[in-house]
């Protein structure tokens, strides 16, 4: 095969009884972030741009756990990590805990190629990205109802556990990415 | 978390990965995604991500584990994918997508759903969302 994509866009347990409307919501933005990648491909652009652009979609979609629609830590607030990696070089990059890099993947390929290190953390993650071209945001960019609520209720259940050991897959949804 | 795996049209193979991690993560945690080889991992036969429970995938060094056992173990995707899903990781640990040299994709999980897709220049596609 001359070119090839895949995409994904979190794993979990998610219920098939999932109404219809999300369901479609889903369907559809995969389709539309399939096309992003397969068109700069089709038309002869690297494996590195059309992965950028396809992660770029879905961190600025709020259905997906990264960049807008991110969930929250313990703390109330949004921390990001990305990485990207060239198979043709070996050559990678990656951040943790940024919290003002509207596309953190974006980031994470600037430092494959503007920086001799592989990996930034948090701070210093912020304090390169002061350096390159990225687009920053305030953190309240990254605000959802939705995982503001999936937080408070996973403060609820841990108050309310007596152990920390998790059992069924239910129980242990709230770990996934 | 996202992520997209591809080959394009001069061979060359790449990987991405981004993700908010996991709800209610404490103080500096760091899951898979970013930890090269864990959730994230291209060579000139293979890319790699993975989404799930970073802790599991993190231990297993799973992107790392399937490149190296397509590599060594007769350069069959599918193999390599249900080796690491089914047999390196748990059920309800993680899922994978990845692209080989051949431009062949793979997506697997064995969580009971990941949102994916897929297309190939010939036309092959998957969009799905349960196993």
């Amino acid at each position: 095969k001359e070119w090839s994509i895949a995409l994904h866009g979190g794993a979990g347990a998610v219920s098939k009884d999932m109404p219809e409307e999300r369901q479609q919501a889903y369907m559809e933005s995969l389709e539309e972030a399939l096309t992003i990648g397969a068109e700069i491909l089709e038309n002869g652009g690297s494996a590195l741009d059309a992965i950028e652009k396809t992660v770029n979609y879905l961190e600025d979609n709020e259905l997906y756990n990264a960049g807008k629609g991110a969930v929250f830590t313990s703390e109330g607030t949004n921390e990001l990590d990305a990485a990207i990696m060239d198979g043709s070089n070996l050559n990678a990059g990656a951040v943790t805990g940024v919290t003002t890099v509207k596309n953190p993947i974006s980031l994470a390929r600037k430092v494959m190629t503007e920086s001799r290190h592989v990996f930034f953390a948090a701070e210093g993650a912020e304090t390169f990205a002061d350096q390159v071209d990225v687009e920053r945001v305030d953190p309240e960019y990254f605000y959802t109802e939705s995982r503001y609520r999936s937080l408070q209720r996973a403060l609820e259940r841990e108050k309310q556990e007596s152990s920390n050991l998790l059992e069924t897959p239910e129980e242990k949804a709230w770990k996934y990415g | 978390t996202v992520g997209a795996v591809a080959k394009d049209k001069d061979g060359n193979l790449a990987a991405a990965t981004s993700t908010g991690g996991m709800t209610n993560k404490k103080f500096g945690r760091v899951g898979d995604v970013p930890i090269i080889g864990s959730g994230t991992y291209a060579n000139d036969q293979v890319a790699v991500s993975a989404t799930g429970w970073g802790e599991k995938i993190m231990l297993s060094v799973s992107a790392h584990t399937l490149a190296a056992h397509y590599k060594y173990e007769g350069n069959d995707l599918k193999a390599s994918m249900n080796y690491l899903v089914n047999e390196v990781l748990n059920p309800g640990d993680a899922g994978f997508i990845a692209v080989d040299k051949y431009g062949v994709f793979s997506m697997r999980t064995n969580t009971g759903s990941m949102f994916r897709a897929a297309i190939d220049s010939e036309g092959n596609k998957d969009v799905g969302i349960w196993e």
